[in-house]
């Protein structure tokens, strides 16, 4: 990427991360999951897409068509939701390290 | 949505942080993107698009699907409960964002996001995609950075100044009437953190000082005009309405359009055509040329009844290089319903017959009603080609938006030279004759390199 770019992505992957959401105590259950933009990091505040978390809207995904709505308190979904945020640390740090292969994703020889 | 979550893993080269347990304080949505979604996705045309993961109708339900459209304009605010890392983790650069309406059409674009989501951030985390602010309703925004299923919710950056928030993924892929239309839909950044603002303001008090920390929307931090105003050029790119049929075109002379003949096929047929740069204008037009089925070369060109005011007029190109820049400039997938839609790519391929360029090729994302529109330099902004088609796959019906063929300006000029000068149609009557290396070419056929032998 030309110079132009380079402070554009460093800013950029500074502040991106993952989210994942699943049921409390069913994991099975599957999860779901998108990316986010970090906003503050102390405080944590992260704006990630409301998709993951519409699944446990508990008057279900016709709470998001009240016409003129911009927002929903954090109550609108059930206490079984777990929220997990994942990003690149902005130093080295001694987080975690997984060796084990990846299940379900190959890279096919074109 | 994405896939399942992987485990924890290593990122690119950097381990990564461990997931931290966030609690949900807020769903946000702006009104704005809404209504302008269902106005430019909705109506008769709804049934015609799909978005991320729901275009393989077969993976899932249709109530899934409403619900995943449902919260196509939404997103999620949460509070990171605080973790053991070091103090310094905590620190990072703050972000700004940019205002709406600050970042022009054209402008350069930067997406951040994670295919797939969590399944696999040590290998996909944050990954970068490139490219151009491609037109815009109020906070719906679209661009031809190309992002995948998990994107959703990543950031998309500005070029200048560096690192600006200007949106946020909300559909990662589109397809229209099962074409990959190749662009991503993104909701203005800026008017969600308003609404983050005044919903926080409206909670209890140990949530309402949240508010105090969201990046503030700022003209430009570093005190720059934002940005300039978006590449001139664009202005020529006109809408053409010949009866019920639409596509596009640009303005070469005051009075002077051009287009395919397939948006305007009857010479002395009367035209529609709509300037939206600087103002929105409509003027009356009448086809005083188009080419023959049989010509390879599908142009028509149209005669105003009244001069085309401030629009600057493209400069014709002399001469081709591949790998180059470009940017088309189309009415393709919204028409009418909002101005023309930049798409960016490169030079691809410049085919000649007798060293004379007859065929440009691009990696822009042309979609069904660009045809007729202007292939431009991005950089210097002179008139490289009339787009003519993009190219679909008779044996899987696959449409491949991003191989298109435009006709080289340097076919045509020398006949709109005459025509301005003179009024004489000759020039353009010569594109009625062309020789047959040229017509095997437009028919994507291998030019003969010799005539074939008789076997007698």
């Amino acid at each position: 990427m030309g110079r132009q770019w380079g402070s554009s992505m460093r800013a950029a992957e500074q502040v991106g991360c993952v989210v994942s959401a699943s049921r409390a105590d069913q994991p099975e259950a599957g999860s779901w999951s998108c990316s986010g933009v970090i906003l503050s990091r102390s405080p944590g505040l992260v704006l990630c897409h409301g998709g993951i978390v519409a699944p446990f809207l508990r008057a279900g995904s016709g709470a998001l068509t009240t016409a003129g709505a911009a927002f929903l308190p954090g109550d609108s979904c059930s206490d079984d939701l777990r929220l997990h945020v994942q990003w690149a640390p902005t130093a080295a740090s001694p987080a975690g390290r997984s060796e084990r292969a990846l299940p379900g994703l190959c890279t096919p020889h074109c | 949505a994405g896939l399942e979550p992987g485990p924890p893993a290593r990122s690119r080269g950097r381990p990564l942080q461990s997931p931290r347990p966030a609690e949900l304080l807020l769903l946000l949505s702006c009104p704005a993107f809404r209504a302008h979604f269902a106005r430019l996705f909705g109506g008769e045309t709804a049934d015609q698009w799909r978005f991320a993961n729901a275009a393989r109708d077969d993976e899932v339900s249709e109530d899934e699907e409403e619900d995943q459209l449902r919260a196509l304009g939404w997103f999620a605010l949460l509070r990171v409960q605080p973790g053991q890392e070091a103090a310094e983790e905590e620190r990072g650069p703050a972000v700004a964002v940019a205002p709406l309406g600050a970042v022009p059409k054209g402008a350069p674009l930067l997406a951040c996001g994670s295919p797939f989501g969590a399944f696999c951030p040590d290998i996909f985390l944050n990954t970068l995609s490139r490219g151009v602010l491609s037109n815009s309703a109020g906070p719906l925004l679209l661009t031809d950075a190309r992002c995948l299923p998990g994107t959703e919710g990543g950031g998309v950056f500005t070029a200048r100044p560096a690192g600006a928030l200007v949106a946020l993924v909300a559909a990662p892929l589109c397809w229209k009437a099962r074409e990959w239309v190749g662009l991503t839909l993104l909701c203005a950044a800026a008017p969600l953190l308003r609404a983050a603002r005044a919903a926080l303001g409206g909670l209890c008090p140990g949530i309402a000082s949240l508010a105090t920390l969201l990046p503030p929307e700022v003209g430009t931090p570093w005190g720059l005009p934002l940005l300039d105003l978006g590449p001139p050029w664009t202005a020529a790119s006109v809408l053409v309405e010949c009866g019920t049929v639409w596509g596009s075109g640009v303005a070469v002379a005051p009075r002077l359009v051009v287009t395919c003949r397939h948006v305007a096929p009857r010479e002395a047929a009367r035209v529609l055509v709509r300037i939206v740069t600087p103002k929105s204008v409509t003027i009356w037009g009448q086809v005083v040329f188009a080419t023959q089925e049989t010509s390879p070369y599908d142009i028509a060109v149209v005669s105003l009844e009244e001069d085309l005011d401030d629009v600057p007029m493209p400069v014709p190109a002399e001469h081709f290089h591949e790998g180059e820049a470009v940017s088309v400039v189309g009415f393709g997938v919204f028409g009418q319903a909002c101005g023309p839609s930049v798409t960016s790519g490169i030079l691809s391929a410049v085919v000649q017959v007798d060293d004379t360029p007859v065929m440009l090729q691009t990696t822009c994302a042309v979609h069904g009603g660009s045809s007729g529109g202007p292939l431009f330099s991005t950089h210097s902004g002179v008139l490289l080609g009339i787009v003519a088609s993009n190219t679909r796959d008779n044996n899987t019906g696959a449409t491949y938006p991003h191989l298109n063929f435009s006709i080289p300006i340097t076919v045509l000029q020398p006949a709109l030279q005459q025509y301005c000068e003179t009024g004489d149609l000759g020039g353009f009557r010569q594109l009625d004759h062309t020789t047959e290396p040229v017509r095997v070419v437009w028919r994507l056929q291998r030019p003969l390199a010799e005539a074939p032998r008789s076997k007698l």
